[in-house]
């Protein structure tokens, strides 16, 4: 499976933005706060993470200032299938997630995402100052790592 | 079970010798577990062996990202991201690292976010963001926009 | 004692926002002591507010640095040692970067480690060191020898 | 005050050096792993810190493998004066600290450098990897940088 696009609403510092992902390897760029890092977040965000993971204190926080709901929308091709997962934060502040438009459990979203592959752990998705981590973490916590991997 | 872990265990720690092998050209590592729990070593070439900790923040980098590609080769996952892996490796490792990267973007998609150009220079794609009027931008989707 | 605190707070958080005013070319910052602590925050120039622990590696490593500046004005130490306090910013921060520590170096002795480019152009000694027959060597001690 | 001379024999990658530090603003650079970080652990070794807090489980990691002895002298300038102020870890592992060749108790060392306006804190020791924790730190914890400022 593959990521293809990425299409952001009111999400942090975007206030609306599609990102296609070409095939090969890809390298985002730019000056210090442009919002590279806050790409990362989307892309987790859809996947799961929670807001203190997302460098947000409450979710309310991962929605763009000045506007009351935001939405992450994934792309995503899985052999000749295209998917569409994605996340919502309503202005009361729930989330709502959707596969191809249809409203689906957090648990079923999950569920899929692991089928096609997608997995979103530390060593899957290394965040801004957090490479190190796993040859600095004690050995109990990486034993937990590898519990993951098995 | 447990069984499972032990054998996972065995086939990680050599995906992760071989892959410390490859990114420092030379030396080894191991995975071993104890009663403390999972524990690293690593050897690095032309050096005496210390303990983990006592490595340099770029030698950690790399020691680390070892791992994450021992760990690919036995769970792979359909998409990795690495924000800033690169942040303390200097001109030479950013070769290796993104080197790395491309090997394994041919078995994943993989999206780097590095501001070094020793590392930008190497990758197949480049996208540029930017902070205008308050909001961000993308600014390019583009073959090597940035060498 | 408590007034003690009260007053260095007041004059830390005046510090505080100037410079952040100063490494952001703008917008300005607060230290606050409420039931939780003493709160930081920042606003910065042509952004909406957001809490700190929203702020980007680079704006974050700024922060920090005016931190410390604003510390040293009230509690001067005799030494600064900063190692890769620029290993997140872009080569314009390293320039802001680096003009702060040459402003601090006129009332402090300051050493930088840094493998920036930006900010190693700008220092008035340098120091090269390098691994040869399994121990460090230092190889110069000079004025700009890596420009 | 002025730290003028660094002079370490068998700490860490060291065998034998001798770094002078010029007046101005002074940079150290070199590739990764070459012992860069490890001169900023030389330094704060000799002014007080414990192996935890240099990147080693014991004291006895900081001695150079295959050494049996290690030690760190401050040539330090006060004034008209010349101090010099060093740490030693004997192969028995036991600790000396000196101030111009006379041995002297940690707690003397930490005054006289102290008096000397040498604070080898969080806020004036930045050390790798760490230069965002003060934004990162808990309220709490920055309340009592807060503390020690005052
Ligand atoms: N809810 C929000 N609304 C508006 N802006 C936000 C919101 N949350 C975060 N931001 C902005 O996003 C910016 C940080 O973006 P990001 O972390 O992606 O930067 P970056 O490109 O990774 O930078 P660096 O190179 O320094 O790591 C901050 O300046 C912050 O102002
Ligand atoms: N007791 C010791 N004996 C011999 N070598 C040691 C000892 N302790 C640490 N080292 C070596 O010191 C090296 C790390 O040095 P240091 O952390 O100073 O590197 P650095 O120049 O800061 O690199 P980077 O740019 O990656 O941060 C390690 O490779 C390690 O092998
Ligand atoms: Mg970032
Ligand atoms: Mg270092």
């Amino acid at each position: 499976a593959a990521l293809d696009i990425i299409r952001i609403v009111n999400f942090k510092s975007f206030r609306r933005a599609v990102i296609p992902l070409p095939a090969g390897l890809v390298a985002i760029t730019g000056p210090n706060g442009s919002g590279k890092s806050n790409i990362l977040d989307a892309i987790a965000f859809v996947m799961g993470w929670r807001a203190s993971r997302l460098r947000a204190s409450k979710m309310e926080n991962l929605v763009r200032k000045g506007s009351n709901a935001a939405e992450v929308s994934l792309l995503i091709r899985n052999s000749a299938e295209r998917i569409s997962v994605s996340r919502e934060i309503r202005p009361s502040g729930e989330g709502v997630y959707r596969v191809n438009g249809k409203r689906r459990s957090a648990t079923e979203v999950m569920e899929l995402l692991r089928e096609m592959g997608f997995l979103v752990d530390r060593y899957t998705f290394v965040t801004q100052g957090d490479i190190t981590s796993i040859v600095e973490m004690s050995p109990r916590e990486r034993a937990r790592l590898l519990e993951e991997i098995s | 079970r447990e069984e499972v872990v032990e054998r996972t265990l065995e086939r990680l720690s050599g995906a992760f010798d071989e892959q410390i092998r490859l990114l420092f050209g030379g030396g080894g590592g191991e995975l071993r577990l104890t009663e403390r729990g999972l524990e690293m070593r690593v050897r690095l070439p032309s050096k005496k062996p210390v303990s983990i900790d006592s490595l340099s923040g770029g030698e950690k980098s790399l020691s680390a990202l070892a791992f994450i590609l021992a760990a690919q080769r036995l769970r792979p996952s359909s998409l990795y991201v690495f924000d800033e892996a690169d942040a303390m490796l200097d001109g030479v490792n950013c070769k290796r690292y993104v080197r790395a990267l491309k090997e394994l973007s041919k078995r994943a998609q993989v999206v780097a976010i590095s501001l070094k150009k020793e590392t930008l220079e190497e990758v197949d794609h480049l996208i540029g963001v930017t902070m205008r009027d308050g909001e961000s931008k993308i600014v390019a989707v583009s073959r090597e926009a940035a060498s």
